[in-house]
C-alpha cells in the first residue's frame, strides 16, 4: 500500500513556489521533492509554467544528497554539446513558449528504487505596473496530491504597499479562504497559500488534484511623491509615476486589416472591440479608421473630433466592416500616418495633443509594397519618429518579427492577439493602456558625470496607471544627495518633477533591504538593461548588432541569467559519462514552433543519459 | 493672519491682523485689468469650532485665478490643484514640481513652499508651515507673500492688493503703551489718525520654521482705518 500522492510509484511529497519582492524586482525559487517508492527506477519529471519576462537564474539537482548546479553558458557552446547529444539520437527540450504569458520549463530524471530527488528553479523578473497595479502570475500544476504544497511570497515595497490581493482561478472563495493569507501593513506584505492534502482534492473521495490553474498575487504602492529613487551598493533605480494629471487629448487613426483571411469571428471580434473602444473614446479625441484589403478605404477623409454625433456615426461604419481579398499593410500604415502628419500641418487637432497610430493584421502583406524592409522604410521616413505605432499581430499565421520590428522602429510595441474566444477583450484591453497618456515626451535626467550605464530614459508617453523604470550605476557610490529630473509636457502644460534623495534619509527607509535580498538593485539594473539590449537588438544591424549582442551576453553570463543568448547547463557525472540538462529561452517566435520541439523521455541504456532542449 | 505691508523707500513696516471666523474666506488680491485673484480661506486651530472668534485662526486654503488664462490654483495644507476649467491636475507637498505654460510658471518645493508666477513681474510665493502632527492645538497652515508686484495695475484691490500702490503715511507721538516694551504712536494714513502699537512680525520667506524679524506699527480692530473700508468688505463667499 502505498502512501496517497504516489503516482506510477514517484511521490512528489513537496512543491514549494518561493517568491521574494523588492521594489517590484521578483525572485522566485520553485523547489520540488520527490521519492521513487518503486522497487525499479523511475523518471521523474519536473514541469513550471514561468512569466516570458522572466529570466531563469538558476537550476539544480539534487539527487540522494548530492546537489549538481546550473552554469549560464553562451548558447553557442551549450549548442555544441547539444549537437553531441543529438549525434547520440537523445534530445529534451526544456523551456518552450507556453500560452500567452508563460514558458514552460521541462526535465527529467531518472531516479534509483528508494531515491529522493529535489529539482529547484529559479527565475527573476521585474513586475511591470499596468493598469494601476503590479501582477505576479503563477502556474500552479502540480498533477498529484502533494504533502506539502506552498506558496510562500514576501513583498517589501520601501514606498508602503497599498493593496494587496491574491486569487486562484481553479479553487473557490470558500476552499481558498482557509488555504490562503494575505496581509500587508506598511512596507511589507505577504501571501501564503499552503492547501491541506483534502483542500487539494478534485473531490472529498477523490485521488486527483484540483490544483490546475492560475494563482495571481496583484498589488500596488504608495504615491505620495510621483517619483522614488532607491540607491543600494551605488546602483539606483528610479521608479515614476505621477497620478493627478489630466489626460493629453489623443489624434488616434485604427489602421485595420480587413482581408480575406480576418473573415469570420476575427472580424467579428474586431468589429465588437472597436465598438466597445468607441465607448471610450472621450471628446477631446480626434479620430479615423482606415481599413485595408487590396485597397484602403477610410471612415472620414480627416481625422474627427470624438463628438457623440460623430461617435455615433463611427459606430455604424464600424458595425459594416467587411473582409474582402489581400492584405496591402504599407498603403493601409501610409494613408493613416499621413493623416496624422496633415492634421498636425493644418492645425486641425489640438496643439497639445499627442497622436498615435494602431495597428491590427493577422498576416502579412501579400499585395502592392510587400516586402517587409521596404515597408519599414516607408513608414519609419513618414512618421519620422513624430509619433509612435503599436501593431496588434492577430493569431499565428503573421510575420510577428516584422510586425515588432516595425513597431520598435517607430517608437511603439507590437502585441500578439490571441486567437480566442476573449481577442476581443484583448484588443480593447490594448485599447486601455495607451487610452490615458498624461505626459508625452518624458526625459529623466540625472546629474552630469554623476551617472553610468543608465538605461532607458525617453519615453515618448507616459499612460495613467502604468510606470517609468529607469536604473543605473552612480560614478562616486559615497554621494550625499542625489537628483533627478523629469520632464514632460502635460495635457495643459509643461512638467519638471524633481526627486532629490537624500542618502542618511533612504538608508534609513532601506535599512530593512536586507530582509529580502540585497543586490537587488544591481540585478534589477542588469535585467532592465540586458531587456533593453535584447529588443533594442532587434532592430540593429552589422557592427551595431554584434556590439549589442556582445554586451548582453556578458550581463547574461555575469548575472547567470538566461536570456535568448544563454543556455543553462546541468551536468551530473553517471557511469563515467555526464548528464547534462540544458535551459534555453524561446523568443516570440517560438510560439508557432513549440510543436517542433521535442522532449524524449525513452532512452537506450547502452547511451549515456542527455536531457536537452531546443530553443529558438 | 498677520497681515505685514513693507513700505519702499521708508525702511519701515505696517502690520495688523484679521480675525474672522474659520470658513471665511478674504479677497488677498483683485486686478481687474491682469485678471489675477488670490483669496485665501481661514481656518481655526484644533479645538476651534465654526462660530469660534477665540482660537488661533491661520490661512489653511488659497485661491489663484487668471481670468484671462482661465487658469486656477488652488492650494491647501495637503495638496495642490491646478490647470484650466475642469482639466485639473493635482499635486501634493511631497512633490517637487515646476509646471510651466505661456505665461505661467508654478514651481512646488517639497514640504517647504511654491511659487507661482505670470511672467516676468508678478510672482507670489506660498509657504507650507507644518506643525507637529500631534500638536494638541495648531495645525498646518498657509503663508502667503507677494514678492514682485509691478506687473499688477494701479487698480489692483483686495486687502493686500490696495497696497501695491505707493502710499504716504506719518507716525508721531511715540509714547508708551500698556505693554513697556511696545510703545504706541499715532499713525495718520489715509485721511484717518490711528492710534499704533510698535510691534513683531515674522517674514517666513527664507525660513518657514524660525523666520525673520520684521519690526513694524501694529494697527489694531482688523487695520481699521489702514485698509480701505472695513474688513468685512473683503469677505468673499467661496475661493473662486
Amino acid at each position: 500500500s502505498l502512501p496517497e500522492g504516489v503516482v506510477d510509484g514517484i511521490e512528489v511529497y513537496s512543491t514549494k513556489i518561493s517568491c521574494k519582492v523588492t521594489s517590484r524586482f521578483a525572485h522566485n525559487v520553485v523547489t520540488t521533492r520527490a521519492v521513487n517508492r518503486a522497487d525499479t527506477a523511475k523518471e521523474v519529471s519536473f514541469d513550471v509554467e514561468l512569466p516570458k519576462t522572466a529570466f531563469i537564474t538558476n537550476f539544480t539537482l539534487t539527487i540522494d544528497g548530492v546537489t549538481y548546479p546550473g552554469n549560464v553558458k553562451e548558447k553557442e557552446v551549450a549548442q555544441k554539446q547539444y549537437e553531441k547529444a543529438v549525434s547520440q539520437g537523445k534530445t529534451a527540450g526544456l523551456v518552450k513558449a507556453s500560452g500567452r504569458k508563460l514558458e514552460k520549463f521541462t526535465v527529467s530524471v531518472n531516479v534509483a528504487a528508494g531515491s529522493k530527488v529535489t529539482f529547484e528553479l529559479t527565475y527573476e523578473e521585474l513586475l511591470k505596473r499596468n493598469k494601476g497595479k503590479y501582477e505576479m502570475y503563477l502556474k500552479v500544476q502540480p498533477k498529484q496530491l502533494v504533502r506539502h504544497f506552498e506558496i510562500d511570497a514576501h513583498i517589501f515595497e520601501p514606498q508602503g504597499i497599498s493593496m494587496l490581493d491574491a486569487e486562484a482561478s481553479f479553487i473557490t472563495n470558500d476552499l481558498l479562504g482557509s488555504a490562503l493569507t494575505k496581509s500587508f501593513s506598511g512596507k511589507k506584505g505577504h501571501v501564503s497559500f499552503k492547501p491541506s492534502l483534502d483542500q487539494q482534492r478534485s473531490c472529498p473521495t477523490c485521488t486527483d488534484s484540483l490544483l490546475n490553474g492560475d494563482f495571481t498575487i496583484v498589488y500596488d504602492v504608495n504615491r505620495e511623491s510621483p517619483g522614488n529613487v532607491q540607491i543600494v551598493n551605488g546602483y539606483f533605480v528610479h521608479f515614476f509615476a505621477p497620478q493627478g494629471l489630466p489626460v493629453v487629448p489623443k489624434n488616434i487613426v485604427f489602421v485595420i486589416d480587413v482581408s480575406g483571411s480576418m473573415s469570420g469571428r476575427k472580424i467579428q471580434q474586431t468589429r465588437e472591440a472597436l465598438l466597445k473602444i468607441l465607448d471610450d473614446v472621450k471628446e477631446d479625441d480626434y479620430l479615423n479608421f482606415i481599413l485595408f484589403s487590396t485597397d484602403v478605404t477610410t471612415w472620414k477623409d480627416h481625422l474627427v473630433q470624438a463628438t457623440p454625433a460623430n461617435l455615433k456615426e463611427a459606430k455604424t461604419f464600424v458595425k459594416n466592416i467587411h473582409d474582402q481579398s489581400m492584405t496591402n499593410i504599407n498603403d493601409g500604415l501610409l494613408k493613416g500616418i499621413e493623416m496624422l502628419n496633415k492634421a498636425r500641418e493644418d492645425h486641425t487637432v489640438p496643439e497639445r495633443s499627442t497622436s498615435i497610430i494602431i495597428m491590427l493584421t493577422d498576416g502579412d502583406a501579400n499585395t502592392g509594397e510587400s516586402r517587409p524592409e521596404k515597408i519599414q522604410e516607408n513608414v519609419r521616413n513618414a512618421i519620422g519618429g513624430k509619433f509612435p505605432l503599436y501593431n496588434l499581430g492577430f493569431g499565428n499565421n503573421l510575420n510577428y518579427n516584422f510586425l515588432e520590428t516595425l513597431a520598435l522602429e517607430n517608437h511603439g510595441l507590437a502585441r500578439r492577439i490571441y486567437e480566442d474566444s476573449d481577442a476581443n477583450l484583448q484588443l480593447q484591453g490594448f485599447y486601455e493602456e495607451v487610452a490615458n497618456p498624461l505626459l508625452t515626451n518624458v526625459e529623466v535626467e540625472y546629474p552630469e558625470n554623476a551617472i553610468l550605464d543608465l538605461t532607458r530614459n525617453s519615453y515618448p508617453h507616459f499612460y495613467d496607471g502604468s510606470e517609468i523604470v529607469v536604473a543605473g550605476r552612480l560614478v562616486d557610490r559615497n554621494m550625499d544627495n542625489f537628483k533627478a529630473d523629469v520632464k514632460g509636457h502635460g495635457a495643459l502644460n509643461d512638467l519638471t518633477f524633481t526627486e532629490e534623495v537624500d542618502m542618511e534619509e533612504m538608508d534609513a527607509a532601506l535599512k530593512e533591504q536586507g530582509y529580502i535580498f540585497g543586490d537587488y538593485i544591481e540585478r534589477l539594473w542588469a535585467y532592465l538593461t540586458i531587456e533593453q539590449l535584447l529588443e533594442k537588438r532587434k532592430n540593429a544591424k552589422g557592427d551595431e548588432k554584434e556590439n549589442i549582442t556582445a554586451e548582453a551576453l556578458d550581463l547574461s553570463l555575469k548575472y547567470h541569467f538566461v536570456t535568448p543568448l544563454t543556455s543553462m547547463v546541468v551536468t551530473k557525472p553517471e557511469d563515467n559519462e555526464d548528464q547534462t540538462s540544458i535551459a534555453d529561452k524561446p523568443g516570440e517566435e517560438a510560439i508557432a514552433e513549440t510543436t517542433t520541439m521535442s522532449f524524449l523521455t525513452t532512452q537506450q541504456s547502452s547511451q549515456s543519459p542527455y536531457y536537452y532542449v531546443d530553443g529558438d | 493672519p498677520h497681515f505685514i505691508i513693507q513700505i519702499p523707500g521708508k525702511n519701515d513696516s505696517i502690520c495688523f491682523n484679521i480675525d474672522e471666523k474659520p470658513g471665511t474666506v478674504l479677497r488677498l488680491i483683485q486686478d481687474p485689468v491682469t485678471g489675477i485673484t488670490v483669496t485665501g480661506q481661514i481656518i481655526g486651530d484644533k479645538r476651534s469650532n465654526a462660530s469660534s472668534r477665540t482660537g488661533k485662526t491661520y490661512f489653511g486654503k488659497l485661491g489663484i485665478t487668471n481670468a484671462w488664462m482661465d487658469f486656477r490654483v488652488e492650494v491647501t495644507t495637503e495638496k495642490i490643484i491646478l490647470g484650466t476649467g475642469a482639466e485639473l491636475s493635482t499635486f501634493s507637498w511631497l512633490d517637487t514640481i515646476t509646471v510651466t505654460q505661456t505665461g505661467l510658471s508654478v514651481t512646488i518645493n517639497r514640504k517647504k513652499n511654491m511659487v507661482v508666477s505670470f511672467g516676468d513681474g508678478i510672482s507670489f510665493v506660498i509657504i507650507l508651515h507644518q506643525v507637529w502632527k500631534k500638536h494638541p492645538v495648531h495645525q498646518d497652515f498657509l503663508g502667503f507673500y507677494v514678492v514682485d508686484s509691478h506687473r499688477m495695475s494701479a487698480q489692483t484691490h483686495g486687502l493686500l492688493g490696495q497696497f501695491f500702490q505707493p502710499f504716504d503715511f506719518k507716525v508721531f507721538g511715540i509714547r508708551p503703551g500698556s505693554d513697556p516694551t511696545k510703545p504706541d504712536a499715532t499713525m495718520v494714513v489715509k485721511n484717518h489718525r490711528l492710534t499704533v502699537t510698535r510691534g513683531s512680525q515674522k517674514d517666513y520667506r527664507k525660513d518657514a520654521s524660525v523666520g525673520t524679524k520684521v519690526i513694524c506699527w501694529f494697527v489694531h480692530n482688523n487695520g481699521e482705518g489702514l485698509i480701505d473700508g472695513v474688513h468685512t468688505d473683503y469677505i468673499v463667499p467661496s475661493l473662486f
